[in-house]
Order: C-alpha cells, then structure tokens, then sequence
C-alpha cells in the first residue's frame, strides 16, 4: 500500500477513456479497459462505471514524453505507464505511453497486462516485491486468458477494500503461490546449469544462483523467456554447444542466452524416447561422458550425444542403475563427477565414479535458506 | 563502487542514477550538498540506494551495479516508483 493506506472511500468508481492509441482499435482498447478493471471489481465490492464527458474518478490517457503531469515518458520501452493513488484531482489518473507498441496479444506491450497493473495504483497498491505479483513493477507477458491475480495481489486489494460480497456460482480457483525458499516441503520441476550459474525451476518461477553468492534471485521464467512456458517439466545444459534445453511434455526448446533458438520446440521423440512417455521427469548432462540422462517414471534413457543417438538396451529402472536414488526423480545435474538427484524436498549426492550416494541433505540451502 | 567502474561504464551510471532518481528517490541529504557539478551525486548515497533496489527485488545486495542489477534496470516497467512518500 502507499503511506497513509491512501484509498477511495467509496466503492462506485467512475473511469472516463479520454483518448486511444493508433496501435489497436478502440473496440479493443476498451475492451482491454474493462477487463482489466474487472479483475479488482470481481475480488472486491468496487464496482466501475465508465463515463463518456465530465471528470471521472480514474481519468484514462495515453501520451509521450512530457504529457501534462510534470513525469514524463521516456520514449519506447523502458517506463510503459504510471498512475496516481486514489485521491481528487490527478488522484486515480492513469497514463499509457503512446511511444510503447500496445496490443492484445504478446507482439507488443499488452494493454490489459499494463491497465491491470496501473489500476492497482489508481486503487491504492503500491509495488509488490512478490516476482509473481501483478504488482510487481517490471512487465511480463502471460497469457491473458490463463491470467491470474496472485495471492500477494488479492491479499492487498481486499486488505483495502474487502472481499467481494457477491455469492459467485463457480468459486475462484486459488490465487498462484509464489515459492518460498524456506517452504520444507519445497521441491524442484527441473534443475540445470547454464553458463556457471545455477537454474531451479518452481513452477513458474526459477532461481538463479550464482556460485558465489548466498542469494539466490526468484524470477518468472516468462521474465527471462517469454517464448518458453510458463512451467517446465525438466532442463539440462549441453555444455559443449551452450545452450540449455527445457522440456515440457513431450516437447523440448533450445535457449542460447536469452533467445530461443529457431526451429523449436522439437519432439522429444528425436531423442529415441518413445511416444508412449508423456512427460519427462528429469533430464541430466554428464560432461564426461558426453551423454545425456532422461528420466521418466522409474525409468531412464542415456543418449549419446556425440553419435546423437539412443544408446542401446534403455530404457532400464532408475533403481536398477543408481543404487541409493529414489525409484523417481524430480530433477538432476551434474557438476565435478557428482550427480545431484531430487526427489521432494530431499537431495541425493551421487558419486559417479564410486556410484554410490555419499550424501542426503534438504533443498532449501540451494536457494539461500 | 570503485569510482574506475562507474568511469568505465558511464552509460550505466547514467542509466542507474536515471533509475535510482526516479522510483528510489535518488536525492536525497547530499542534495543540499555544495558542489561544482550539479549532478554530482555522493557515492555513499549512489551505493545506498543501489541497495535499497536489490533488496526490493531480491538481489544480492551488494551496493554495486553488478549485471543482475543492471538486467533489473534495462527491464520495461511501471513509471510509478518503487519506494517514495506520496503527496
């Protein structure tokens, strides 16, 4: 919240659109408008009212560089919008850059996105430091029609405001949790390396962790890759060719750096995994031997990627092979001989060349707890 | 930050100082500080700040514009800022 809890101390809000972008039609702008208005009206007793003439509650604008409000824009990207807490006046009033590319899809800066984020300001939420929170202050693209408030968001709105007294026919499903590092009961989708750093994915989230530091930082995955999804199922760094691969389903991308290489997603069946395997447990690159683990269920694939084939006679059981491991997995790497297994909230070092489990430890301490 | 950094990547500082004015209320004490360059900002004040940033987004903190930082700052984002008083 902003400092003094600023709210409307009503709950009839008006909102007045007084001009469009050339980028999308006005049917769509809209469009955009309401739906993102109606994200806080369906959590809340607010209720929005749109007005075509006269001063409205939340006055909307779209406007470059200096635009009449003494805080300029800045040109394209960078800062894509503001708007000001609940309050007479300029109070509410909220200020697209017409310099940005907005639109209704991802090719752009989507206005719905940008509207719902500004409207938690015109309605008294300030900036969250929860990564998953619509209200954090940097822009990610999901997609709109699987968009949902976080808990971090609903928490403040209806910390303001309430929650909706309306009776809903079909409860809310529940708002998204954002991973907690300390969470005992955390576990991994996926683990890789990429470039010296490390990646746990969570959902859809990752930490990324640099050897050096104690912290690790939460990211949205979409934040980094807009084109993978927004959750992955499993990930391992091809070391000789520096690319990491992410796997979700049966399909699998290829990621130099921050691109997404072209031609992706693939059919993980190129690897000689049959189609029969829907989803991939944990995937792990072994330098040394230059072969590539793919684990599924209580079974697992080695593949050569030097001949870039299967090996021959997988798939075989996990316990067959690891001695110590879990009949599954939920993720793996490899680093200085070792393999790192994780199942729950429970880690298993694995010493390849002694191929034995030296060590159990919990999770937690890979990302700063 | 070593002051040789900051020379170094001036584009940088110019960007990190831009975004520390403006959601991170960058002046500050040393604004009423007498000094030839009217820009000049103190770099205890610079590196406070810095700080500030990386703990409301989860960064190490550091105090320097390290790339995790920097990756922060050239992100699209909301123009409204992060920590101010509001009047």
């Amino acid at each position: 919240h902003f400092p003094g809890t600023i709210k409307w101390k009503k709950d009839k809000i008006t909102y007045r659109i007084l001009n469009y972008t050339p980028d999308i039609s006005s049917t769509d702008v809209d469009t955009a408008i309401w739906r993102a208005l109606k994200i806080w009206s369906d959590i809340t007793p607010l209720k929005f009212t749109r007005i075509f003439e006269g001063e409205a509650d939340i006055m909307i604008s779209f406007g470059a560089r200096e635009h009449g409000d003494n805080y300029p824009f800045d040109g394209a990207n960078g800062l894509l919008a503001h708007a000001f807490p609940p309050a007479a006046g300029i109070g509410g009033d909220t200020h697209f850059d017409e310099d940005e590319t907005w639109t209704m899809g991802s090719n752009g800066y989507n206005l719905f996105l940008v509207a719902a984020h500004e409207f938690g300001h015109a309605l008294g939420l300030a900036h969250s430091r929860d990564p998953g929170a619509l209200m954090f202050p940097t822009y990610t693209f999901a997609s709109v029609n699987e968009f949902r408030l976080s808990q971090d968001d609903v928490s403040g709105i209806q910390a303001l405001y309430g929650a909706s007294n309306e009776i809903k026919p079909n409860p809310r499903p529940q708002p998204p949790k954002t991973p907690e590092k300390c969470d005992p009961y955390l576990s991994f989708d996926a683990v890789a390396g990429l470039r010296g750093e490390m990646l746990f994915f969570k959902d859809r989230f990752f930490w990324r962790r640099h050897p050096q530091m104690p912290e690790a930082q939460l990211t949205l995955i979409n934040s980094f890759w807009p084109k993978i999804p927004a959750k992955i199922d499993a990930a391992y760094e091809n070391f000789e060719r520096d690319f990491l691969v992410v796997i979700q389903g049966n399909k699998y991308w290829a990621v130099n750096g921050y691109d997404v290489m072209p031609g992706y997603p693939k059919n993980i069946r190129r690897f000689g995994i049959p189609s029969s395997v829907r989803k991939i447990d944990a995937a792990v690159h072994i330098r040394t031997t230059s072969k590539t683990l793919f684990f599924a269920g209580d079974q697992y694939w080695s593949f050569d990627e030097t001949k870039r084939a299967m090996d021959e006679g997988y798939p075989h059981l996990i316990t067959d092979d690891w001695p110590g491991i879990p009949a599954r997995v939920d993720a793996a790497f490899e680093q200085h001989g070792y393999i790192y297994f994780f199942r729950g909230p429970a880690q298993f070092l694995y010493n390849i060349r002694e191929q034995r489990v030296l060590q159990i430890d919990r999770i937690n301490q890979w990302v700063g707890c | 930050v070593p002051l040789s950094e900051i020379e170094k990547n001036e584009e940088d500082w110019q960007l990190a100082q831009t975004y520390l004015n403006r959601f991170y209320k960058l002046k500050d004490s040393s604004a009423g500080f007498a000094s030839k360059n009217r820009n000049y900002v103190s770099k205890s004040s610079l590196s406070n700040k810095i700080k500030k940033m990386q703990e409301f987004f989860g960064l190490e903190i550091t105090g320097n514009l390290d790339s995790a930082t920097m990756g922060i700052m050239e992100k699209p984002r909301c123009g409204v800022p992060d920590v101010a008083e509001y009047n």
